[in-house]
């Protein structure tokens, strides 16, 4: 995942647009919710990129009163978006919440019970600007609030899994690593519509890009198999 | 088909294997579908070696990847599979050194199957588990559970990983297929992974084949 800076890249503007779309469906253009400000981040995958949207918007005043769907949202509201933009297909919104600047915590997990062998406090949900989303870049390892918890994981996965890095700034990157696998295991718990389990696993150290070249097997989609003749169909009971 | 099977309850499978830091899914598959074929033609089950697949496929890109339709191609082109004890796996890409009078199982063709699901499972319960392909988007973070991942995360068109389909059924009302990887029996449930069955989850219908011992 990359942390971008507010609103100052352009790769965001499409993704806001659309979360702005859905969000303004069946609205008069008058009566639309107005862009203020958006921050976010991008997580490139292999089925395209998901963009986590911070996104504060202005609700027209209702006029009248009575004609406001939920009377409580106008004025300004903060709104979390994800969309996902897969290049074979039109983008996706994942996940839509909203509510009043500071009056709740923002959404993210706060529904979900994490699962084992994820944290049950990913990060801190007191306040809006202290969101993940927030983070620079270069602070995508876990805040001083968070630490305590993510740090005693990683240190079971190294334990578990007989890790060993060849040396401190390697620790460091894997911690990162590790944090940012853990959102991604927890964006798939929330997202399964099974019953599995998503969290700490052996290959929780690896970056998507690692994990795909050293454990998985890309000709499967990209050569052409040999044709094989077609199997009888089953015959008995 | 069966309401429910299991070829682990029919003693057709071998223990969880490693594949290490090497793309050879597509040799664990392979080698998975062939010996529960020969286990139920001959009644003998052999641990069989993916080494020698990494290292004389030359259809095949050993840690690099592979075809389950070229590898049955090459173990009847060599001249059969050795077991894992004369043939043991190194996790790297090695001169060939099979040996035609060590090959203990040998295969006479192999087929495509349906990528009807229904027909898929039935296909499996009548003749023993099957090699297929898909997309392991989900699979990184697995531990245990029924997986069914959000559709657009887990699409058809991204099949990246070769596993060994080896039975299904229902867990508190939900459909599964039960599947051999090979990534262990430390990752998943003991090596094993279940993924929804009835909705072509991640792919898991594209390619179902399987070797014929006659």
């Amino acid at each position: 995942g990359r942390h971008l800076p507010l609103a100052s890249d352009p790769a965001l503007e499409a993704p806001t647009q659309f979360a702005m779309e859905i969000y303004n469906r069946g609205r008069d253009p008058g009566a639309a919710a107005v862009l203020q400000s958006v921050r976010g981040r991008s997580l490139k995958m292999a089925q395209g990129v998901l963009y986590s949207l911070e996104v504060t918007l202005a609700e027209p005043p209702c006029s009248p009163p009575t004609a406001c769907k939920h009377p409580q949202s106008s004025g300004t509201l903060l709104c979390r978006f994800e969309v996902l933009d897969q290049m074979w297909a039109k983008q996706t919104l994942l996940e839509q919440d909203c509510g009043q600047p500071g009056s709740q915590p923002l959404p993210w997990s706060s529904d979900h019970q994490p699962p084992p062998g994820l944290p049950s406090k990913a990060r801190n949900q007191s306040s809006p600007d202290a969101g993940l989303l927030a983070e620079p870049h270069s602070s995508s390892l876990p805040r001083m609030g968070d630490s305590v918890e993510l740090i005693s994981l990683f240190k079971d996965f190294l334990t578990t899994y007989n890790k060993s890095y060849a040396n401190a700034t390697e620790t460091q990157r894997r911690l990162g690593i590790f944090a940012r696998n853990l959102e991604l295991a927890h964006k798939l718990q929330e997202l399964d519509q099974g019953s599995a389990q998503y969290g700490v696993t052996k290959f929780s150290d690896l970056t998507e890009e690692e994990f795909r070249m050293f454990y998985l097997n890309p000709l499967l989609s990209s050569l052409p198999g040999r044709a094989l003749r077609p199997a009888p169909r089953a015959r008995g009971p | 088909a069966p309401a429910s099977w299991d070829w682990r309850d029919h003693g057709a499978l071998t223990a969880a294997k490693n594949q290490g830091m090497c793309g050879s899914c597509w040799a664990f598959s392979v080698t998975g579908n062939v010996e529960g074929q020969w286990f139920l033609r001959r009644g003998a089950l052999l641990t069989l070696s993916e080494q020698e697949l990494v290292d004389c496929d030359t259809l095949d890109q050993a840690c690099g990847g592979g075809l389950p339709s070229n590898a049955y191609t090459a173990i009847e082109t060599l001249g059969g599979l050795e077991t894992e004890k004369d043939y043991s796996y190194e996790g790297r890409k090695e001169r060939c050194s099979f040996s035609p009078d060590k090959a203990r199982a040998y295969i006479n063709s192999s087929v495509d199957l349906s990528r009807d699901e229904q027909e898929i499972a039935a296909w499996l319960a009548e003749n023993g588990p099957v090699s297929i392909a898909l997309n392991a988007f989900a699979m990184q973070f697995y531990r245990r559970g029924v997986s069914h991942p959000f559709r657009p995360l887990c699409s058809p068109w991204f099949i990246d990983h070769a596993v060994l389909l080896v039975g299904y059924g229902d867990r508190s009302g939900i459909p599964f297929w039960a599947i051999k990887n090979s990534w262990g029996p430390d990752w998943g449930e003991e090596g094993y992974y279940y993924l929804y069955r009835g909705a072509r989850a991640c792919g898991m219908n594209t390619m179902a084949s399987s070797a014929i011992v006659d």
